[in-house]
């Protein structure tokens, strides 16, 4: 999961 | 309409002057619009009606199978008033010559031939837009947790491209099927993209940015 944490960050933004 | 209110605002390509005119450059410019590119489509998703409500590791899987599906569909769309030349962005348009030079000639033929197909229908932005939802609602990733969840999105999308055609082409009866029936060569086409663009990272002479990377590796 470490390897997707862009991905992971822009999805959990709220915008 | 809540698709159409959903798409991403177009994106510059912005090639860096300061580069020397070599296929280096046109990839550096490919895959940095993509990156770009991809935090809009990440935006995008989180607009579709039902997909926020999915699980953030059934949204990431269906981002992870599909992206590159989002990206090519909207050069294609893009593409679709320009013979012969594929349009990147506004300020980048690459006809079969520069596509070679870069490398990228097979994938520049496949994606014409998506353009070719779609042109043939007239295929519309409504039309477009809700592809594009089927796409990413229709990813075949293999570790859904909750499938139900995302049988749901993929019949919300699929209602509104029957409604659609019900609506506005009740004389071809088939044109919803047959916009569907693109979706194995759109596909087929991502797949090529997703590994030439592995084997450049792997190559290691294209600067890539680091959500680029995180989903080339996810597809892998």
């Amino acid at each position: 999961k470490e390897k997707h944490k862009i991905l992971h960050r822009l999805l959990q933004n709220s915008t | 309409s809540h698709l159409l209110g959903a798409e991403p605002e177009k994106v510059f390509a912005m090639p860096d002057p300061a580069l020397p005119d070599d296929d280096i450059k046109a990839l550096t410019t490919l895959c940095d619009l993509a990156d770009r590119e991809l935090v809009l489509n990440i935006g995008w998703a989180k607009h579709l009606p039902g997909f926020s409500s999915l699980s953030l590791p059934d949204q990431m899987r269906l981002l992870q199978s599909a992206w590159m599906e989002v990206l090519i569909l909207r050069v294609v769309f893009r593409s679709l008033g320009t013979q012969d030349k594929l349009v990147f962005a506004e300020d980048y348009v690459m006809d079969a010559d520069q596509a070679k030079l870069a490398g990228l000639l097979e994938l520049h033929t496949a994606i014409l031939q998506l353009v070719r197909r779609y042109r043939a229908m007239g295929l519309e932005r409504e039309e477009f837009v809700t592809l594009k939802a089927i796409a990413l609602a229709n990813s075949d990733s293999m570790h859904i947790e909750d499938m139900e969840a995302v049988q749901r999105l993929q019949d919300c999308v699929h209602e509104a491209l029957q409604d659609y055609e019900h609506i506005h082409h009740s004389e071809d009866p088939r044109r919803a099927g047959k916009l569907i029936m693109t979706l194995p060569l759109l596909r087929q086409t991502a797949t090529k993209a997703v590994q030439h663009f592995c084997s450049i990272k792997q190559d290691g002479r294209v600067p890539m940015h680091k959500l680029f990377v995180e989903l080339l590796e996810a597809n892998a």
